[in-house]
């Protein structure tokens, strides 16, 4: 089955 | 001082049955700019941002950039107990822990005070960038809310593929499998029945299907709603707020290993 993402790795905290 | 008069107040109380069940605590951001919120769900997986801009409010007094931490379900529970048709004015002042909302009758015969408490919390801020999607969908937001449910009791996940015959939404289960198709149709009586889906390149991911159902509960707030993906990056589902600005729900997809 495909891996949950994480919102994380897509964007930066700033 | 904090003073934010919204005549139409019951935007405020969608937007909080909107993001409740998505996040449990946030910071509150108030500029010059508006009355935002950026806010990820416990397991990081979503997040959420709201802009209601000051411009949207009938009378917008914030002195200076002030973060205010609610849990949103205490807040929800406030503003419940405000009329569909009220005006709520958000108060706080300089240092305070607490936070009041006013809630007025249209005919100023009846008038509330509700004070909350307010929390410290500790979140981090993420920079969205600026993106070229792929693929863009423009539809009826209660079709969108109609095609995640039916498929959330089928399987767990949705595949959305764009291509150029149109938009399909699919999912797989123990008990068989579903498509929906949904092509471009311009050709109605209003503009909120349309679907318009605008593609630079074919586009294909998976998503929780248990997400996508928690942003359907956005759709109060607008008769339509837009889906933009592309392959590397969350996608966004946007729920614009009339004359105000919008909820976004931006959501990882399921990746293949």
């Amino acid at each position: 089955d495909p891996k949950q993402g994480n919102i994380l790795s897509f964007f930066k905290q700033v | 001082m904090l003073e934010l008069r919204l005549v139409q107040g019951s935007l405020l109380k969608k937007v909080l049955e909107a993001i409740k069940d998505l996040v449990t605590d946030a910071n509150f951001d108030c500029s010059a700019t508006g009355f935002s919120l950026q806010a990820m769900d416990s397991s990081h997986v979503a997040l959420v941002a709201l802009l209601l801009r000051s411009e949207g409010f009938e009378h917008y007094r914030c002195d200076r950039n002030i973060s205010m931490g609610m849990n949103l379900n205490n807040m929800s529970k406030m503003l419940k107990c405000a009329g569909n048709d009220d005006i709520i004015t958000i108060k706080g002042d300089d240092g305070s822990d607490t936070i009041t909302f006013m809630f007025e009758s249209p005919t100023q015969d009846k008038i509330a005070d509700f004070e909350m408490k307010l929390m410290d919390i500790d979140s981090e801020h993420l920079g969205i960038p600026e993106a070229e999607y792929h693929a863009i969908v423009r539809m009826p937001s209660a079709e969108f809310s109609r095609i995640c449910k039916d498929l959330s009791s089928i399987g767990d996940t949705v595949v959305i593929s764009v291509t150029k015959e149109g938009v399909k939404f699919s999912t797989r289960g123990d008990i068989g499998a579903a498509n929906i198709v949904l092509r471009q149709n311009t050709t109605v009586d209003k503009p909120e029945e349309a679907t318009i889906i605008e593609m630079n390149e074919p586009v294909s991911l998976t998503f929780a299907l248990r997400y996508m159902n928690s942003f359907t509960k956005a759709t109060p707030l607008s008769s339509m709603v837009t889906i933009s993906l592309s392959s590397e990056l969350p996608v966004v589902v946007e729920y614009k707020i009339a004359e105000m600005g919008y909820v976004r729900f931006y959501l990882a997809p399921k990746i293949e290993e």
